[in-house]
């Protein structure tokens, strides 16, 4: 465990825990993509399967289990408790152009052909594309509440953080997983857009509104 | 290419 990893399941968690919290602060889950929360329950519980078979660490089933959770919470919030708050007439990306092409891609490209490995393998190509409804959202509507945003940059400095953690791993220890890295640097390459809106209007004190 | 079987990251 290196100090990028770290940070890395740090950033996330503070991701996770701002959206539930923003939702549950809000009463509402307004600006938020349904389907990217889905698909979010599912690449952890895809890929959270080793918690029965395989103990790795205290800190590591901990974890997991917290993403489980407030995943699933989240999804809850938009779905059935804050409903009503549900802009599902902008959430209109098809989730189906993205689980089913990834999971063909999963059994055709993995490192084992077993049923496990085969759905590790899909849960860290679908949460390369996960966030992908939610960014059309933005695009869609014009505009994200700064929270949201917040929510938004935390993510995607997780995967980077991640990127940095396996050079690191790499160098230091000869580590390397083909897969998770490509998926990863397709991940951050799909939120470098947003940091740059995030760095040049949202911490300028501006509400993030693209032009019309 | 290295197969982790044991998975470590989150």
């Amino acid at each position: 465990m290196n100090v990028f990893r770290l940070t890395g399941d740090l950033s996330h968690l503070v991701a996770i825990i701002l959206l539930l919290l923003k939702i549950w602060k809000t009463r509402s889950c307004a600006g938020i993509s349904g389907k990217s929360q889905v698909m979010f329950a599912l690449v952890f519980t895809t890929r959270y399967l080793d918690l029965f078979t395989n103990f790795i660490s205290p800190y590591n089933s901990v974890m997991k289990v917290i993403y489980l959770g407030c995943s699933y919470a989240t999804v809850y919030m938009i779905y059935m408790k804050f409903k009503a708050s549900y802009d599902g007439n902008h959430d209109t990306f098809r989730a189906e152009f993205l689980i089913i092409p990834v999971g063909g891609l999963a059994f055709l490209v993995n490192h084992e052909f077993t049923p496990l490995e085969i759905l590790w393998t899909f849960s860290i190509y679908l949460e390369s594309v996960a966030i992908l409804p939610q960014l059309f959202m933005i695009t869609k509507t014009g505009e994200a509440e700064t929270i949201t945003t917040h929510y938004l940059f935390a993510l995607g400095l997780y995967r980077a953080l991640y990127l940095i953690n396996w050079i690191w791993r790499y160098y230091f220890e000869g580590f390397f997983d083909l897969i998770a890295i490509v998926a990863g640097c397709v991940q951050t390459i799909l939120y470098c857009d947003f940091f740059y809106l995030y760095i040049t209007k949202v911490l300028h004190g501006k509400k993030l509104s693209l032009p019309a | 290419l290295c197969s982790s079987t044991e998975k470590d990251e989150l």
